[in-house]
């Protein structure tokens, strides 16, 4: 996954999304695509939750997963999740649920945070005051300018790290799978291209088309790739794109 | 057809808007309606895919003896039990998409946790 939030020089917060998902779950060899992969472009989906015929927030779901991986609350604030790869991971932390009942599972975690939440702070806070099952990234974006954070989650709360935009360089902040202080492995790295399109479109760029011109370059758009959101956050608006990564193009 | 890692950035411009066949349908979910009722229309159209995805997660997971077809048949036997051991509004949104898609309540579950499952 890549994600990143920048900000236009008017001051307004574009955040924008590729997920990727099914890595090493099975290959064609014919259509050189994965397998989980293609089964998932078809029930992407974007929700408008809504309370009382009003909006409360709109998020990018695969049909039938109750979680959120992709949301922006109106006005408010907006919200993504990367993958975190990690020893200690899911199946420790679910046997840690079964023996002590503490955790929580990520989707269920987002979900509450987006119905929730009343401000880019309030999310910040419940994103990082609860034990979770397995490690995340989270990709916050508030309604200010320079309000937006990468917030790196273990399964428990020690070691919570939250980088914000303006020790990320300025006007942008990025996030793939890897932990921001460390480099990404070197047949994985799509943070250094996605970084040096960001610099190529340059800050007059950042908007809906430029983003979606970012996350469109290879390997930030790889054969994992199911969708591209764009989201802003002041006017609520959300759109996903189906992505494919026509040959050649990378697996991962 | 792939270029050898470490690989270099091509940066492309103008790709948008693409074509209007690659925008995603929308639903509203309803968070006035009970929790067991709010995803009828969506599990309903996407009940196919939905079943899809889940049938790929599992042959995934046996493929690696993450979770044999036992753990499976034993998933769907205990479904009832093991969704109950979820937070509300989930439990019961969860039996509302079973029913919804005549899927089992255990798989859809599975489907549900599947992030703590991968990151492993």
């Amino acid at each position: 996954c890549t994600s990143v939030i920048a900000e236009s020089p008017t001051g307004k917060l574009y955040h924008a999304r590729n997920l990727d998902f099914g890595l090493f779950m099975g290959w064609d060899i014919k259509n050189r695509t994965w397998y989980i992969t293609e089964k998932l472009r078809p029930a992407i989906v974007n929700l408008n939750w809504q309370r009382g015929g009003k909006t409360v927030f709109k998020s990018v779901n695969y049909a039938g997963y109750l979680g959120i991986l992709t949301g922006v609350s109106p006005g408010k604030f907006t919200l993504s999740m990367n993958e975190r790869f990690k020893l200690d991971g899911g199946y420790i932390g679910i046997i840690d649920l079964i023996l002590t009942g503490k955790g929580m599972w990520m989707g269920f975690l987002t979900r509450n945070t987006m119905e929730t939440a009343q401000s880019f702070s309030e999310a910040k806070k419940m994103l990082t005051s609860k034990q979770m099952i397995a490690p995340a990234y989270f990709i916050l974006g508030g309604n200010q300018s320079r309000e937006a954070c990468v917030i790196t989650r273990n399964r428990e709360l020690n070691g919570t790290d939250i980088w914000q935009m303006a020790d990320a360089g300025g006007w942008y902040i990025l996030e793939t799978n890897y932990d921001h202080w460390v480099a990404p492995l070197f047949i994985d790295d799509r943070r250094t291209p996605a970084n040096k399109c960001m610099r190529n479109m340059k800050q007059k760029g950042a908007g809906i088309a430029g983003l979606f011109d970012v996350l469109s370059s290879k390997p930030v758009l790889n054969k994992l790739t199911t969708y591209t959101a764009l989201m802003q956050v002041n006017s609520g608006h959300l759109e996903t794109w189906l992505q494919y990564c026509e040959d050649p193009c990378v697996p991962w | 057809s792939a270029q050898v890692p470490p690989y270099t950035e091509t940066c492309v411009h103008g790709t948008y808007p693409p074509k209007p066949d690659r925008k995603v349908p929308e639903y509203i979910i309803n968070l006035d309606l009970p929790p067991s009722q709010r995803w009828n229309q969506l599990a309903f159209d996407k009940r196919n895919e939905i079943r899809s995805i889940i049938g790929a997660f599992k042959g995934f997971l046996d493929d690696f003896g993450l979770l044999p077809k036992e753990v499976i048949y034993l998933l769907d036997l205990l479904g009832p039990v093991l969704v109950d051991t979820l937070p509300q509004p989930f439990r019961d949104e969860i039996r509302g998409i079973s029913n919804a898609t005549g899927i089992e309540i255990g798989e859809i579950t599975l489907y549900n946790i599947f992030y703590e499952l991968f990151t492993v």
